[in-house]
């Protein structure tokens, strides 16, 4: 498909700065239905916290959002195609990718939600 | 696509019986990299949890899996088209959907995650 990563993006999404509490992780996606929240240090993405994180925190009675997060986050481009994108998440077995500027700025979000919505008839 | 539910869907994965605590499915997501858990009575499907879920148990402090996991479960069958589950998926705001037999017992998962798999170079 020759459809860029800008076609399908999420443009409203919520992020969290890197002094958030993991409750307050967790409260942002029930209220918003998101599974993926970006973390922010000064505006630049610094790391990544899923509900799959949450589980992590639930199994091993640990509630420190920053021993919690993935600090090496896989990220995308704007005008980088729907196939590359698709590849990447399932090479590193990722739901979800942080559309980020030159300057490490998150401008959207795409998820295989996102991808899988192409499969769908309408 | 004319490909049918049973062309992708995941064959091994994990269940549980809905006498299980939330922490056993926050273990088992942790061990098994899911996000997604079946539960089961007697092995016929009555519930599913998400790690979705365990933000609203980490949000609303309640740690009891039979209040946090969803009863209504959307689900599917091995030879429906893969564009039909797409829209359902859509539709509900759901990343996952159980295969089901006609006597309710889970043979399969599929979810956004193959589905996306589908839109990849390779
Ligand atoms: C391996 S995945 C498995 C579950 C599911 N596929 C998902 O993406 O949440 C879960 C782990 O991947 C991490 N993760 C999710 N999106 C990521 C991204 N864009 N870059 C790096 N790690 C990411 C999460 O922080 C979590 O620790
Ligand atoms: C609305 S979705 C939003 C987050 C994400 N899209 C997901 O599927 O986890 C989260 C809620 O959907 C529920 N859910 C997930 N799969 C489901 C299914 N196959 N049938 C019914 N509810 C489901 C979960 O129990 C959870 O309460």
């Amino acid at each position: 498909s020759d459809n860029v990563v800008a076609d399908i993006m999420i443009r409203s999404f919520s992020t969290l700065d890197e002094n958030a509490s993991l409750k307050d992780a967790a409260k942002i996606m029930v209220e918003e239905h998101l599974t993926h929240v970006p973390i922010l240090r000064d505006d630049k993405l610094i790391g990544i916290v899923t509900s799959w994180d949450l589980s992590k925190s639930i199994a091993s009675n640990c509630d420190d959002l920053k021993q919690i997060m993935t600090k090496n986050v896989q990220s995308c481009k704007a005008d980088d195609p729907i196939g590359e994108v698709a590849n990447k998440m399932k090479k590193y077995d990722i739901s979800c990718l942080p559309v980020i500027t030159d300057d490490q700025k998150v401008e959207g979000i795409i998820s295989t939600d996102q991808l899988s919505h192409l499969v769908s008839n309408y």
